[in-house]
């Protein structure tokens, strides 16, 4: 349960304890048979300094990589994922490898957005037009209104004139 | 077979691998490296000692041989702390997903099921731009019937114009004093057949 | 093999969202 990056340097010290370990001062010594015997403190005094060296060398160098790789900030936010899942019994959902099926989940909540806009905009847009329209019938009643009076006061002109053109042609007889 | 632990890729923006043989290779470099400092000290400490029977070959064959043992050493411990980091530090456990996945679990649809949305979301915008045509339709009818309207208007005004024309010389109508012409014509008719019987 | 990972995982880090995006505009240019 604790820090991956507690973790991680715990682990790397134990594989260099243990490298040390393996490359202890009998086994330097082993190797170095014939100048231990000639130099034996000189030859303690360079194992102590390959300890130290190593030991600095590669631990500068995981420092490196965790700054290079930003693994700290990494840890800490995988750590906070994990802690976030920790009811999460079942495994999580994971890429399946077909781009087009990932990418409708990503889209999905626009489209839906996108629905529910076109949705209440087609709502709009009909009650306008319903009152719109009724404006229009309106509108084709009143001409058909007034049509209508045209034509009824047209007929009774020529009813006029009909009836005038009898008398004057009854005057003339 | 590899596990190309992709979605750790995704997560740390490299593979676990990389970062496994970043540190493999660094610290075997080291390892060498420092096999090299020792073996160099040895050999400058020989020289100021002539007549020492350690010859420089032999220095060279401890160093090879004390190589050689720590890189096999080297190899089985690293092989043990990549399987941990791998487990333990560098892998997205199972039940853990990423911030940026959440919409999958939030959004799980199947290929039907976003057909049918997608579909849907393009009759709706069909009958939105229906409803816009529908509108511009309308409007331009109402912009048709104001000018029919005001036609029609001036007819009606012209009747009227007419009609008051009469009233203005004292006929409450047209067809009033229409009638009351012809019943003065009737007059003149029978006033004239009176006079043309009188006369003969 | 290296590399191919991480360019794919990189894809499914980058493009969603680049797709999403068009989408967006493209449902906004819709808008319009």
């Amino acid at each position: 349960s604790s820090s991956r990056l507690l973790l991680f340097d715990s682990i790397v010290q134990r594989f260099l304890s243990a490298l040390l370990e393996a490359g202890s001062y009998q086994r330097f010594v082993q190797c170095y048979q014939r100048f231990y015997k000639f130099q034996p403190e000189m030859t303690q005094n360079i194992y102590d300094q390959f300890v130290t060296h190593l030991q600095t060398s590669i631990k500068d160098e995981i420092e490196d990589i965790k700054q290079e790789g930003n693994l700290e900030k990494l840890f800490d936010s995988l750590d906070k994922l994990e802690e976030e899942a920790r009811e999460r019994t079942g495994p999580a959902w994971r890429p399946s490898g077909v781009p087009e099926e990932d990418l409708r989940s990503t889209l999905l909540p626009y489209y839906l957005q996108q629905k529910e806009f076109l949705q209440k905009r087609l709502q709009e847009r009909e009650t306008k037009n319903a009152r719109l329209a009724q404006v229009v019938l309106t509108g084709r009643e009143k001409i058909a209104a007034m049509q209508q009076e045209i034509k009824e006061r047209r007929e009774a002109w020529q009813a006029l004139s009909k009836a005038q053109m009898e008398l004057v042609r009854s005057v003339v007889e | 077979s590899v596990d190309p632990m992709m979605y750790e890729a995704q997560f740390f923006g490299f593979t676990p691998q990389t970062c496994i043989l970043r540190i493999y290779l660094a610290c075997q470099d080291y390892l060498c490296e420092v096999m090299l400092v020792v073996e160099k000290v040895m050999m400058k400490k020989l020289e100021s000692f002539p007549n020492c029977d350690i010859s420089p070959f032999q220095i060279r064959e401890s160093t090879e041989k004390c190589l050689l043992f720590l890189k096999e050493r080297f190899n089985v411990l690293f092989c043990k702390m990549e399987q941990m980091l791998l487990k333990l530090v560098l892998s997205v456990p199972q039940n853990v997903l990423l911030p940026k996945d959440k919409v999958h679990e939030q959004y799980p649809c199947t290929k039907e099921e976003f057909e049918f949305l997608q579909k849907e979301t393009e009759q709706l915008q069909q009958r939105c731009k229906a409803e816009a045509y529908a509108r511009e339709a309308l409007l331009a009818e109402l912009e048709e019937q104001k000018q029919v309207q005001a036609e029609l208007e001036k007819i009606l005004q012209w009747f009227d114009g007419l009609d008051n024309v009469f009233r203005e010389h004292g006929n409450s109508s047209l067809k009033e004093s229409f009638a009351f012409m012809v019943q003065n014509a009737r007059k003149l008719q029978d006033v004239k057949n009176e006079i043309e019987l009188k006369s003969k | 093999l290296d590399e191919v990972i991480v360019d794919t995982a990189t894809k499914r880090e980058h493009f969603p969202r680049k797709i999403l995006g068009e989408v967006v505009k493209a449902m906004k240019i819709e808008r319009e």
